[in-house]
């Protein structure tokens, strides 16, 4: 299977967001 | 060549079969790092202790494998104290002589005091006479 | 000797160092059932496509790895339409022209359409003039 998936990753968990 | 490790900051469910569940603190070492932000895994072989009672057998997942019960009970006595969390659990003290009415795998057994019974924690019994 | 196959019911999250953590439909070979309840595990090796957002580098976890921003902006076209879900992203349909000015290792690049800054999906995006 090398083939990803077609849609979008989730965006980071909250806890991993960065600022902009 | 070698291949970056990672680790899972966060419990991951799949959403589609070619993706990968994860588990906090799982690591993995990345294969394909795809410019969509999908990187390609491949989950560190791990080992260790899990309740029996989050699993089921792959094959027959619905054939139950408990042993039968035996309700004539067998002669156990508590090694440590443990009070009720749930209402279909028993509380006793330390040395009390139980009967053991069902060993199941899940590590709750029942357990039959004078006229209750309940489940019973079995890391908290012995078996009398030993 | 063969080891007996189970399937994770549940996510299991760790609360000792020598418990394993299991995320839902995790298959493991059982090394030993311990009548505790507690059975020792063996994860069987899985791989797949997990979200780059999910997973920090095992050995510099703090260290950013995202590749510099490009503030002048790199020319792009949007080659399927999205509609902002989080209150950061840009809604865009498809064909138009935008300016690319931070690609995100988790696949949610800052862009920037006239005065209007925000996250859009990289796979939905391909370099002009191609």
């Amino acid at each position: 299977i090398k083939q990803p998936p077609s849609n979008p990753p989730p965006r980071p968990p909250v806890e991993a967001r960065k600022k902009p | 060549i070698i291949l970056q490790t990672y680790r899972a900051i966060a419990n991951y469910e799949k959403h589609s079969p070619s993706e990968m569940a994860m588990a906090t603190g799982d690591v993995v070492d990345v294969v394909e790092k795809n410019e969509s932000g999908w990187w390609f895994c491949q989950m560190k072989t791990k080992r260790g202790w899990v309740p029996a009672s989050f699993l089921e057998p792959l094959d027959s997942p619905d054939e139950p494998e408990d042993p039968e019960p035996n309700y004539a009970g067998e002669p156990y006595v508590t090694i440590k104290a443990y009070t009720a969390v749930e209402e279909d659990e028993v509380s006793l003290a330390q040395g009390e002589a139980i009967e053991v009415i069902h060993k199941l795998l899940d590590g709750w057994w029942v357990v039959r005091k004078e006229d209750v019974t309940g489940y019973f924690p079995s890391m908290f019994l012995q078996k009398s006479g030993q």
